[in-house]
């Protein structure tokens, strides 16, 4: 999904 | 983590370690355009306010840490350290064309209304937009010194490698993030006419210099 998760992405 | 990423990540550190070095080793920034790297010392404060909230890993951790420390020594370094050899006179890209516009959007458009979110989300959105001023100053001086060519290689790759890592992770994970693909596309398309100057001159041995 497009939704907010942590961010593992630098 | 897949390798698409990874190669990412440390094309991100190579043009960053490259800049530093290349402005360490010749005691000049000249032909670097400070509004850029001010720009890009934004983009990495506002989007790594998540290392006070959220751990995700000793890499995340060290690489974010990196980044921002690598970004305010490069900034530091132009406007203090060698300033007097900062070629203010070219770059005159008008910055809050770009910062008013992706703050704007970062409001109206983002995952969810909260400050930490909407600050993640106006620093992909200035991201793909940073190096404008950049290549602003190497169109209006019509050449760029081989290791900065090399700088705004390893820049552009570092974001068309994450396409190919989003693509992956939609194929293999089902993840995906809009707000971060569509902002990683306007980023790399803004490269591709340098990505053809690169290939077609600097790989040949030759300055990037463009035809007046």
């Amino acid at each position: 999904d497009s939704e907010s998760k942590p961010k593992d992405e630098l | 983590m897949n390798l698409f990423r990874f190669l990412g990540d440390l094309s991100h550190l190579l043009a960053i370690i490259l800049l530093l070095l290349k402005i360490w080793k010749s005691r000049s920034c000249a032909g670097i355009s400070g509004k850029s790297q001010v720009l890009f010392a934004v983009v990495f404060t506002a989007r790594y306010l998540d290392l006070f909230t959220n751990y995700i890993s000793l890499y995340n951790t060290c690489m974010k840490v990196v980044y921002i420390a690598c970004s305010f020594t490069t900034v530091w370094l132009i406007y203090s350290k060698f300033k007097a050899t900062y070629d203010g006179n070219h770059d005159t890209f008008r910055v809050e064309f770009l910062v008013v516009p992706t703050a704007i959007l970062a409001f109206l458009v983002n995952h969810d209304f909260t400050p930490l979110e909407i600050l993640w989300t106006f620093s992909i959105y200035l991201e793909s937009v940073a190096i404008l001023p950049q290549l602003f100053m190497v169109s209006k001086t019509g050449e760029a010194e081989t290791i900065t060519s090399h700088y705004l290689f390893a820049l552009g790759v570092y974001r068309t490698l994450y396409l190919f890592n989003w693509i992956w992770r939609y194929h293999f994970e089902g993840f995906f993030d809009l707000i971060a693909i569509v902002a990683g596309l306007v980023q790399t398309v803004l490269y591709c006419d340098f990505f053809y100057l690169y290939i077609t001159k600097v790989l040949k041995g030759k300055k990037l210099s463009l035809p007046a």
